[in-house]
């Protein structure tokens, strides 16, 4: 939030559409706005309010360089917008740079209005910027699907922070329809046609049970992987994201990383040298750089040379030292070279043959610090990796500092 | 020391309005401690790089001028917002 976290004092909150940018159609700038606001409304006690004249809360418009605050914008690029804290006058407005590109497609040649908006209008409700990677209130701009938007847990705990919970029912944005007052509009706010009030897609938040604590004795993973000196533990849509920067468990879901994979994983590693990590469903897999999906994927996970009687695998890690990384399914595994990009020869072999302790199925592998973790259920096996000797047994959770 | 090249002058012009904008950095233009602007300068990039996890080194690295140059919301990333 902003110093002394200055929030709308009431549930009822007012938004006026100054003007337009000419990038887009009309109606796909109030839609794009609409759509913002629901998203807030959705998790909060916050109900919207579109006035056509007067002096309304938030007062959106697009403007360039200099528009008569103390922050000019900067022409293409850069600062895309702005937006106020709640507060009297321009307390909540909401600026946008009309020298950039708006677009209601979320693709590189332009900015997605709905995105910018959503963010923007999260500061004119009261939040500050977000480090958390994925968050709608990061401060740079991430292209992103917007078809399945929905907004990331650190959002959701912001806003709950300061307006709590919505009622039973989420609040949909409502319109003052006809207009309020019949003061003159100005040209630029006159709509071409008053468009047919359309009934808001609704978007919820998401449905999957809720997130497990971290803490929990009980806790299970599906999938665990590290990625760029980060490790990310999966276990339905939610991750558990735990950084060498950061000394807290930072909350996200999958969504607000790879939307188009929010349904969650079966197993995951990391080819750190190339920047790699490797996801598994069923009976496919993808692969993605940061946040890209790399083109042509998924891809059947035959292709990697398993047979066609392998539906679907428990677990996988990368061994640095031998460039190979080995699958697990169910009570057998195979050891894949990564530089021929083929299975071994000899494979598959039985897991308690090979490695110590580990006589059952693994639910999610890691290396980490030279060593194995295996996970099955709530505990995990901590094995030399070069001996295949099990050191120690901990709980699943041990990373999360309980 | 050596005269900076113009890219790297024309990178710290860069910065120096970044951090104004988004790290309630002031630079005191007359100040008599120019080693004192630097590490005030430095301490805001340090901020800078903390905020968006990048390696805290203080200096104007590739990584750290790329995340400036990124597409973003107007509004500071620190609490001085007036």
């Amino acid at each position: 939030t902003f110093p002394q976290s200055p929030r709308w004092r009431r549930e009822d909150v007012t938004y006026r559409i100054l003007n337009y940018t000419p990038d887009m159609l009309q109606a796909d700038v109030e839609e794009a706005i609409a759509k913002a606001f629901q998203l807030w409304s959705s998790v909060t006690p916050l109900r919207f309010t579109r006035l056509y004249s007067g002096q309304a809360d938030i007062m959106i418009s697009f403007a360039n360089g200099f528009h008569g605050d103390f922050y000019s914008f900067d022409g293409p690029g850069g600062t895309l917008a702005h937006a106020y804290p709640p507060g009297n006058g321009i307390g909540g407005d909401a600026h946008f740079d009309e020298d950039e590109n708006w677009t209601k497609f979320a693709t590189s040649s332009g900015y997605n209005l709905f995105l910018v908006a959503a963010h923007e209008l999260g500061h004119s409700l009261g939040l500050g910027h977000s480090n958390v990677l994925g968050a709608l209130m990061y401060p740079i701009y991430m292209p992103q699907d917007i078809r399945s938007y929905r907004l990331p847990q650190d959002d959701i705990d912001g806003i709950q922070a300061l307006y709590g919970p919505p009622r039973e029912t989420p609040a949909l944005p409502t319109e003052a329809y006809p207009p309020q007052e019949t003061t003159e509009m100005t040209s630029a706010e006159t709509p071409t046609e008053m468009s047919p009030r359309e009934e808001p897609t609704e978007i919820t938040p998401s449905k999957t049970p809720t997130r497990p604590k971290d803490c929990d004795p009980h806790l299970t993973f599906d999938a665990i992987t590290t990625l760029r000196g980060e490790t990310l533990f999966f276990k339905g849509s939610y991750v558990w994201r735990k950084s060498p920067y950061f000394s807290d468990i930072e909350h996200d879901t999958i969504s607000s990383f790879w939307p188009s994979l929010a349904d969650g994983f079966d197993a995951a590693y990391e080819v750190d040298k190339r920047d790699r990590v490797l996801f598994f469903k069923d009976n496919k897999y993808w692969a993605v750089s940061g946040y890209s999906i790399e083109s042509g994927f998924p891809k059947p996970i035959q292709n990697l040379g398993f047979p066609t009687s392998v539906r679907k695998i428990d677990a996988a890690v990368y061994d640095q030292n031998t460039k190979k990384t080995y699958f697990f399914v169910g009570s057998i595994y195979w050891s894949f070279n990564e530089n021929t990009q083929s299975m071994e020869r000899g494979y598959p072999r039985k897991i308690a043959a090979d490695f110590q302790g580990i006589g059952h199925k693994v639910d999610a592998a890691l290396q980490k610090n030279g060593l194995f973790y295996f996970f099955h259920g709530s505990n995990q096996y901590e094995v030399d990796i070069k001996s295949k000797k099990l050191i120690r047994v901990l709980k699943s959770n041990s990373w999360f500092n309980c | 020391f050596p005269e900076v090249p113009d890219k790297e002058n024309e990178d710290m012009q860069f910065a120096k309005k970044y951090l104004e904008n988004f790290y309630d950095f002031k630079e005191e233009k007359n100040s008599l401690f120019k080693s004192k602007n630097l590490n005030h300068m430095t301490d805001k990039i340090r901020e800078m790089q903390s905020f968006f996890g990048l390696e805290v080194t203080g200096n104007l690295d590739r990584k750290t001028m790329d995340m400036m140059k990124q597409p973003r919301c107007g509004i500071p990333d620190v609490r001085s917002y007036s």
